[in-house]
């Protein structure tokens, strides 16, 4: 099973159209490694992405030089997909 | 064993698991509930429908699917809660009861089974379903760019490699298409839920475009009244109004196909995240997310028992 540890979802949230079209621009850059859980779609709304552990430190890299302010949403995917399979174990063990 | 009162509905499960579960409800609810099998996916598992049903031949009826996007998965959870919540209220619940003594209501409980079996066996995250086609590279069409309505346009793509790859044509793919045979030669749906996960939206046509629809304020008002309904049980805040202005411009999707087709009372879930886990709700929070989508599904099935077209 594929394995995503080191993973990271970051929420970005743009100011204004400019900085939208920046995140836009970088699913046209990463379609294959950049995987949008909340597309750009107005400022108002936040912006998920999931960014593979081998690209984290261009993608932090791309939305800090263009001013793009992120937070971590989730550190680890890896860790929130064992607790996951381990809650459906016991589950059935149950 | 073999009995949905032993069934975790507060875990997830596999699709044998859901299968398993729809076959013994089924049995268990045989005087209510009776199964169909409307098609079969590009990996040729079997499409399945829940028909709620207390007699009579192509009565007015409600649809709603969950599962489209396969790493949804809380989606299938609340479906599956809601089936069981559906025989335990009848007789029970006033509303409910009027409802099924007059309407039927379908579910589709996993849309999109090769995509739902694949985050169970290879990738957790996978959204769109596994049709290949010669010569091209990447896997899987989303099946909610796959409506004949809107189709190509803003908000789908034509890269294969997309997360949002509309496919080759409208209705290309046989989960849609099964969807859409069934509900065009029933003739008599009269709403139709398509739920989605997450941040907590509840949404109404169009998707392809910012035009209002012609039912704009009935739809506004009842997505209101829903998203009430829905916050009075856990205190999460649901945003709702149109698609393309609540959220994004979307083309080829479901509820745009369906209000299309004449289905008026045409609205789309996403269900609650919580703002931490996207697509990883902890299944600590299944069972809450049910109940108070269920408020406000019952909400909208009300409204189409009581107004109706």
């Amino acid at each position: 099973q594929m394995n995503f540890t080191g993973d990271q979802v970051l929420r970005v949230l743009a100011k204004n159209e400019e900085q939208l079209s920046l995140l836009r621009d970088l699913e046209g850059l990463k379609p294959q490694k950049v995987d949008f859980w909340r597309g750009p779609a107005r400022p108002s709304l936040p912006v998920d992405m999931r960014v593979p552990f081998s690209e984290l430190k261009d993608v932090k890299a791309y939305l800090g030089s263009h001013g793009l302010a992120y937070s971590v949403m989730i550190k680890d995917i890896q860790v929130l997909l064992d607790e996951e399979r381990e809650a459906m174990a016991k589950s059935r063990r149950l | 064993e073999r009995s949905t009162s032993s069934f975790s509905y507060a875990s997830y499960h596999t699709l044998e698991e859901i299968y398993s579960w729809i076959d013994n409800f089924v049995a268990e609810h045989s005087d209510i509930v009776s199964k169909i099998r409307i098609g079969h996916s590009f990996e040729n598992r079997s499409i399945v429908v829940l028909k709620f049903s207390t007699g009579g031949p192509q009565r007015r009826a409600i649809w709603i699917d969950t599962g489209i996007h396969s790493r949804e998965w809380i989606t299938h959870a609340t479906g599956i809660w809601t089936a069981k919540k559906i025989v335990t209220e009848y007789g029970k619940d006033r509303t409910l009861t009027d409802l099924l003594d007059a309407m039927d209501i379908f579910m589709e409980i996993v849309t999109n089974p090769d995509g739902f079996a694949f985050t169970h066996s290879m990738n957790r995250l996978w959204r769109k379903n596994k049709s290949t086609r010669p010569g091209i590279f990447c896997i899987g069409v989303d099946l909610n760019r796959n409506w004949k309505s809107g189709f190509g346009g803003n908000g789908s793509n034509n890269n294969p490699c997309s997360e949002t790859y509309r496919g080759p044509s409208p209705q290309s793919e046989p989960e849609v298409a099964a969807i859409v045979d069934f509900i065009t030669s029933h003739g008599n749906i009269k709403a139709l839920i398509s739920i989605h996960s997450y941040s907590q939206m509840l949404m109404y046509p169009y998707g392809h475009s910012s035009e209002p629809v012609p039912n704009q304020k009935e739809l506004n008002d009842l997505a209101k009244d829903a998203a009430q309904a829905l916050y009075e049980v856990h205190g999460i805040q649901y945003i709702y109004g149109s698609i393309s202005t609540t959220l994004y411009v979307a083309s080829g999707i479901t509820v745009d196909w369906a209000y299309d087709n004449g289905i008026k009372f045409s609205f789309t879930f996403e269900l609650r995240d919580t703002g931490r886990y996207g697509f990883l709700l902890p299944a600590s929070q299944i069972i809450p997310t049910a109940q108070e989508t269920w408020l406000a599904l019952r909400t909208i099935m009300e409204h189409t028992l009581n107004h109706p077209y």
